[in-house]
């Protein structure tokens, strides 16, 4: 499933 | 990954890493605000629930686990390592962390990005709860910048600490203008308005900071 963008950072 | 991101994903562990050498070292927590620390981890556990479910690489499960684990463990050793705790001025530390939390929780219910992705799998909770520990980062250096304005003589190390926190967000700042120019649609404005009143919360610290370092002078917040 896709994945928010953000969350890609911490 | 950007250089910016990378300096700032550094500096925030530098900072951490500042502070539990500080109450591992010489067991002193003096002019550290135990409010700040438990309210970064409640901002590293809202913002991590979702360690085990979304994998993105092996830096960023490493990264989330130290965040998680040093906030934790800097909480436990101010509130129960039998000599650290002695060292914690909990008359100065008085500000109410509820009267931070509540807002950022009602704001991260009203304000989210779940509207913006829609198609996302994310559950609506853990949006919020995201929302929420973004909300909190900003505020959550609060009681320890009041605590910082009581303490009279504020020792390199916390002063260290504090300058490295605040500095970790102004590099992701630099990081979200470089992704923002060089990803189509990476647009987050939750994220930067967040990001951008933490550092500026920070403005007037800096300020001491640089003055104190230029003027070669110990580190003094004005009452």
């Amino acid at each position: 499933p896709l994945r928010q963008p953000m969350h890609d950072e911490l | 990954m950007n250089i910016f991101r990378l300096a700032g994903d550094m500096t925030h562990l530098l900072s951490v890493l500042v502070l539990l050498l500080k109450i591992h070292t010489i067991k002193s927590c003096a002019g550290i605000s135990l409010k700040t620390q438990e309210l970064y981890a409640v901002v590293f556990a809202t913002r991590y629930l979702d360690i085990f479910t979304s994998y993105i690489s092996p830096y960023n499960t490493m990264m989330k686990l130290i965040f998680l684990g040093s906030s934790f463990s800097i909480v436990w050793y101010m509130r129960y390592h039998k000599i650290v705790r002695r060292s914690y001025d909990k008359d100065q530390d008085t500000f109410r962390p509820y009267i931070l939390m509540l807002p950022c929780l009602i704001l991260a219910l009203l304000i989210n990005e779940k509207f913006t992705f829609k198609e996302i799998s994310t559950s609506f909770f853990l949006f919020v709860m995201w929302t929420f520990s973004l909300y909190l980062e900003a505020v959550a250096i609060l009681p320890q910048l009041v605590m910082l304005q009581r303490t009279r003589n504020i020792d390199n190390l916390t002063g260290q600490y504090v300058f490295l926190l605040g500095a970790y967000r102004a590099l992701y700042i630099l990081n979200w203008i470089y992704r923002y120019f060089t990803e189509e649609h990476f647009v987050h404005w939750i994220t930067w308005i967040s990001g951008l009143v933490q550092t500026l919360l920070y403005a007037d610290f800096f300020y001491y900071y640089f003055q104190s370092w230029k003027n070669n002078v110990k580190l003094q917040l004005p009452a």
